[in-house]
Formats: C-alpha cells, structure tokens, sequence
C-alpha cells in the first residue's frame, strides 16, 4: 500500500458519493449516462468474484469492493426508479456492445491464466478502461455538463491517473508488475485527457463546463 | 507469477 494508491482508492470512493449527491441536490440524474453505470457494475461484479474466497485477506480490499458493487447498483436503481423521468436515451446511444465485445476478446486474448476467475477479470480490466467512453460521448452530444457532474467524472478520471504513479512506485520499490492494468490504465486516462484539460481550464476558474 | 493471487488492488 503506498500513497497514490490510497489517494486514487478515495478518489474513487468520492467520485461515487459526489453522483449520488448530484442527483441528491439535483433531484434528477440528467447528465449521467446509464450505460456507464451499468459497464461499471459490470466490471465491479466480473473483477470482484474474489470476495467470497479472499474475504479475511483483507478487510480493506473486502469492504471498498462491497461498498462498490452496492453504491453503483444503488445508483443505477435510483436512475430507473426515482429519477427515470431525467433519463434522455435519445443522448445516451453509445454503442456498448461493441465495448463489452472488444473487453471480452482482449480478455480471452491475453488472460494471466486460463481459469474462468482470470479471464473474468481480464475483462473487468479491459471493459473498465472504457466504461467512461458512453458518458464522455452524451457530454460531447449534449456540449456542456453541471458543475457537480464535472467533479464526479474529475473524481472518476483522477482515481486511475494516480494508480499509474502506484504502478511506477510498486515496479521500482516492490518489483511488481501487472502489464495488463498497467496498459489499460494509461488507455483509460488517456480517455479522460480533454475532459481533465476543459475542467481544468474552465471549472476550476469558475466558469461552466462548455465544450468549445 | 502466481496468477489470481497478486490481484490485490481494486
């Protein structure tokens, strides 16, 4: 465990929370892209198996997976329950088949092992480094997002950027590498690269998030 | 490398 880590996990673990507050304080879910949401679930239940054999390896690991897997299906209840009426899918059209296909040929492809654990999480790795990409497509469609909207893909986006510093820290210090987060996880903050150069240049001088 | 064992990140 190293500080990048500890400060990407937090991140992530913030990302969540702002989303549910936006829609909270919002009392709509206009904005979020379903279809990310239900990739993420997806990715949390294939790379999150292990709770049920690795539960006491540590508690840590154990509860940030639980609370991730019940905080994302939460909000996907919300958006189509409470908050359904916001719901656009008109805008939100990503083509997902051809995410989760892509994810699940790399992870038949290139799995550390052929076990069906293995291959599962191959694909989590590879389905989340772009379950972002139906999301970030709605915001171009729509060109412009709310402010809290902007923190929470900020938050989201911010969580693997500091896992490479982690990955840099654990290959130098620890000798442990892992080539298949490592790669996915730079695709999936190069994915996030305008995003995190609009927020930066207009959210946090205080203007609204617009798409030029 | 021991696979399966070393996912110890999320």
């Amino acid at each position: 465990m190293n500080l990048f880590r500890i400060l990407g996990d937090l991140s992530h673990l913030v990302s969540i929370f702002i989303l549910l507050q936006k829609m909270r304080s919002t009392r709509s879910c206009a904005g979020i892209s379903l279809r990310t949401q239900i990739l993420y679930l997806m990715v949390y239940c294939t790379r999150y198996l292990d709770i049920f054999w690795t539960f006491n390896a540590s508690l840590y690991n154990s509860s940030m997976k639980l609370v991730f897997i019940l905080s994302t299906a939460y909000t996907i209840y919300l958006m189509r329950t409470v908050y359904k009426t916001a719901l656009d899918p008109q805008i939100d059209t990503f083509a997902t088949y051809y995410l989760v296909g892509g994810a699940g040929l790399l992870a038949v492809l290139f799995p550390y092992k052929y076990t069906v654990y293995e291959v599962l999480w191959s694909f989590s790795i590879w389905l989340e480094s772009v379950a972002i990409l139906p999301q970030l497509f709605m915001l171009q469609r729509t060109g412009e997002a709310e402010t809290i909207t902007t923190h929470y893909l900020f938050a989201l986006g911010a969580y693997r950027a500091l896992y490479i510093p982690n990955w840099l820290y654990r290959w130098f210090l620890e000798g442990h590498f892992d080539p298949i987060a490592t790669v996915a996880g730079i695709i999936q903050t190069l994915l996030y690269s305008d995003f995190f150069y609009i927020y930066y240049t207009k959210v946090l001088k205080g203007k609204k998030f617009e798409l030029p | 490398r021991e696979a399966g064992k070393t996912h110890d990140e999320l």
